[in-house]
């Protein structure tokens, strides 16, 4: 019968796309802000 | 092979010259100030000087690289208390995110800033030497090969060029295709111990971004539904037999997530692209193909298929074509493409009805008899040519009008003389073309009825019905052109649905059936 | 009807590979960059702390209802992710500004005493990252040009 494919962690009625968050297809949990590489201003690099 | 004599050591050296400029404050954020007193340092060395040598140089980095992060999981092995995986990661990188950086400055400076071919190049040049030490060592190392090292310097060195710079963006196409043949060299058919980061790497999400959205004109649309035909491809023979190793569970299941996102995301790609991928998926992997098929442009709103009374021939998109992009003719003989023409014309040759069987079939192998491409094939051009045939006439898709022509001949013939197996694989060539609401899900809709109407055999009545609800039974999503299609089977009285014998074969069977006929009334 | 197919020699081999590699599958943190300040460590915790981000945490309104400090926490110790740039977005929005010489966000105490094309100049919250506090700073000149 298949997988029941809404418990695959994937919130399939969002209205926002899923694959800016989309982690990896072996995790269930999506990204969250700290774990996405983002190109912010050189200037914000302060490390 | 025969390295000039130091190379070797002048490598290991620079290399490490060069992770040691990459951490230092000193080298400004993206490296740049270092990068300059580094391309002398090369120069000093020769390593600039011709085009062997750079390649001999990139390759024995990536040596380098690949041998320290074996190294560092050895050592993590042994004592795992002192190198955690977040440790053993972190020392790996500091190499690896070096080497990766080094690689983009040298991409973005070599040749002037306008000159986008040697650019484009080197990038490929150093994607294939990292390819040919992955596959060296996945042939070597076999079961002890990692995959961390190379799945680290693809993503990153993705990563970097997609920054958003002009030298970059004017070069982004190029780049994805490099990317994209490297990924398709490295499928999992062929380097199946990098599956799993080969899937990471195409669900990465600024890949997807950059080749689904990103990039005018869906010109990475065909580039993407290759690699996804070739993940198809790994996946089918054990799909096939249905039981699943855990790992191929986990893979399988990746994959899902993958075809999840893309549906609810980028709907129109799956629908466009969905001929090539019906054509690797196993017949028998019935909740995946129903999840491709499953899509519709993200603009259409779907009728109820449960409405009491819908008129789908009423529908405004009923009488548009689906855009199908994949050239699905390409896989017929040319001399069996030119009788099939001439019988659709002039229902001559008279033979290639009777002779029809016979090229579909490959072997007398039990499960293995037909080309299952030649026969989707097959289906879609005879199904799209009696659609324009009909509105040459003035009509449209009905069950009136799709009757007495060379093509439902054709249908009819196939419906008849095919065994069990090839019929199979018949009716679901149809049933792949029941999707959202257009003229071709209208056609084949009206088609399978019609086949279950004048069947000559209560046998392909019901292996008709066993098609359709092998299909509705899984798991969603279903198809609105399946729906659509079954409803209209058990309630219209003209199909004499509820007389037959193999409805009430089994009790849950009759269950099943009555529950189904109760949503639609 | 289709029934299984036996596998053949590739198909065994494949999955012999496929096998030995699901025994070290690809980390999350493989595909992003280090975090040199807030590396991956998953550790357990008890069931009953939230073991899933909370809902809309990732949306503006949600940082816009974090206090300052933690803004400033997220700003410097995630760096380069979504979370500092949602950080930014959410201090600027509170009248916080980033001077990018010294790598540091003021705010306006009060009606700065001069504004310039150039600069304006008067008292001034600022966020000291490194003594980790507010302080205040009087007759402070910021240059425009120093503004993000």
């Amino acid at each position: 019968l298949g997988n029941d494919l809404t418990t695959l962690g994937l919130n399939l009625n969002s209205p926002d796309n899923l694959y800016h968050k989309f982690q990896s297809p072996f995790s269930k949990q999506p990204c969250r802000p700290q774990d996405i590489d983002f190109f912010v201003p050189s200037e914000y690099l302060t490390n | 092979y025969d390295d000039p004599p130091g190379l070797n050591e002048k490598t290991e050296y620079l290399l490490r010259e060069w992770v040691n400029i990459y951490h230092s404050p000193t080298s400004g954020r993206d490296s740049t100030r270092g990068f300059s007193t580094f391309v002398q340092q090369m120069h000093q060395q020769g390593i600039l000087r011709t085009d062997d040598l750079i390649t001999r140089f990139f390759r024995l980095c990536t040596e380098l690289c690949v041998d320290l992060t074996y190294r560092l999981l050895q050592e993590s092995n042994i004592s795992p208390s002192l190198l955690n995986p977040t440790l053993v990661r972190a020392k790996c990188f500091h190499t690896l995110d070096a080497f990766v950086r080094l690689i983009t400055l040298l991409v973005k400076h070599s040749g002037d800033a306008a000159n986008s071919v040697t650019k484009i190049n080197l990038l490929n040049k150093v994607l294939g030497i990292v390819v040919g030490v992955l596959q060296q060592d996945h042939d070597q190392r076999q079961t002890e090969f990692h995959q961390m090292p190379y799945h680290r310097i693809f993503i990153m060195l993705f990563y970097e060029l997609n920054a958003p710079e002009h030298v970059l963006e004017s070069i982004n196409f190029q780049t994805l295709t490099a990317f994209t043949n490297t990924y398709h060299i490295l499928r999992p058919t062929k380097v199946p111990g990098f599956s799993f980061a080969w899937l990471e790497l195409i669900s990465y999400r600024s890949f997807i971004s950059r080749m689904l959205l990103q990039t005018p004109q869906q010109k990475g649309w065909p580039m993407y539904a290759q690699l996804l035909i070739d993940l198809f491809k790994f996946l089918g023979p054990f799909l096939r037999n249905v039981e699943l190793t855990k790992p191929m569970q986990v893979l399988y299941r990746g994959t899902l997530r993958l075809l999840l996102v893309l549906l609810h995301d980028f709907p129109e790609f799956l629908c466009d692209y969905h001929y090539g991928f019906c054509d690797v998926i196993p017949a028998n992997c019935i909740q995946l193909r129903n999840l491709i098929l499953s899509a519709f442009p993200r603009n259409m709103r779907l009728p109820d298929p449960f409405t009491p009374n819908l008129k789908v021939d009423m529908l405004q998109e009923i009488n548009s074509a689906p855009r199908i992009l994949t050239n699905f003719v390409a896989v017929m003989p040319a001399n069996f493409r030119k009788d099939l023409d001439s019988y659709l014309k002039t229902r001559a040759p008279v033979t290639f009805l009777s002779d029809l069987r016979g090229n579909l079939q490959l072997s007398n192998e039990p499960g293995m008899k037909y080309n299952v491409a030649l026969i989707n094939s097959l289906v879609l051009y005879v199904g799209t040519q009696a659609i324009q045939y009909i509105y040459s006439k003035g009509g449209t898709p009905s069950m009136s009008t799709i009757t007495h022509s060379s093509h439902m001949d054709i249908f009819q013939n196939l419906s008849v003389d095919l065994d069990t197996e090839g019929r199979y694989l018949f009716l679901n060539a149809i049933a792949n073309q029941l999707r959202y609401p257009n003229s071709h899900t209208h056609y084949f809709s009206c088609t399978l009825l019609y086949l279950f109407a004048e069947a000559n055999q209560e046998a392909i009545q019901e292996q008709i019905t066993r098609v359709l609800l092998e299909r509705l039974i899984v798991n969603r999503p279903h198809p609105w052109g399946l729906l659509i299609t079954f409803i209209e089977l058990i309630k219209n009285p003209n199909f004499k649905f509820w007389n037959h014998e193999f409805v009430h074969c089994a009790p849950e069977i009759s269950k099943l059936f009555e529950s189904v006929a109760r949503s639609c009334m | 009807p289709l029934g299984p197919v036996p596998l053949n020699k590739d198909n065994m081999y494949q999955q012999a590979m496929l096998e030995a590699s699901w025994r070290h599958m690809p980390h999350p943190s493989d595909s992003e960059r280090l975090r040199h300040y807030l590396p991956r460590n998953p550790c357990p915790t008890p069931a009953y702390y939230h073991q899933t981000p909370l809902p809309h945490h990732d949306s503006i309104d949600f940082y816009l209802r974090l206090s300052t400090e933690t803004l400033f926490f997220i700003f410097y110790y995630m760096e380069a992710t979504k979370a500092q740039y949602m950080a930014a977005k959410a201090l600027k929005k509170q009248s916080w500004r980033f001077h990018t010489k010294y790598m540091m966000w003021f705010q306006r105490h009060e009606e700065p005493k001069t504004i310039t094309d150039e600069y304006e100049q008067g008292t001034y919250i600022y966020f000291d990252y490194e003594k980790w506090g507010q302080r205040k700073k009087e007759g402070f000149t910021f240059e425009y040009r120093y503004l993000e």
